[in-house]
């Protein structure tokens, strides 16, 4: 299952 | 996240050999939960709580999710503190460290590998 919403929340996270 | 948790356990019917002898063939896709979590997260200050503990971060990212929109809603939320005094919201810092060290430790499960 992929979570690409999740993941981009991630990544705005780390910037 | 409980309801998640539940759930997901018909994903996996080789945990239950007493239960099913083969794959059960009503699997229900659940997005109710990640509602129920977008929902949450509207609360943000429990949302800053929740994602400030370790505990909490690890079962929320270490879960598959039918739907992942519910739970980038709530770690958006939880991750974000908005002071009195501004109009916009900055990053809370112990909810955000929390969900990056937890995205660590479950990079498989939210890269969906």
């Amino acid at each position: 299952v992929d979570h690409p919403e999740l993941r981009d929340v991630l990544d705005g996270l780390r910037d | 996240l409980t309801v998640q948790e539940r759930s997901s356990e018909q994903y996996r019917p080789d945990t239950f050999p007493w239960v099913f002898d083969s794959a059960p063939d009503d699997i229900v896709e659940n997005t109710g939960s990640g509602g129920l979590l977008s929902g949450a997260g509207r609360n943000q200050d429990t949302a800053n709580d929740l994602l400030s503990d370790s505990d909490f971060t690890d079962r929320l990212l270490g879960r598959q999710w039918g739907d992942s929109a519910g739970v980038a809603d709530f770690v958006g939320r939880g991750t974000t503190h908005r002071p009195p005094e501004l109009d916009n919201g900055v990053v809370y810092g112990p909810a955000r460290d929390a969900v990056l060290a937890a995205a660590d430790d479950h990079e498989d499960q939210v890269a969906g590998s």
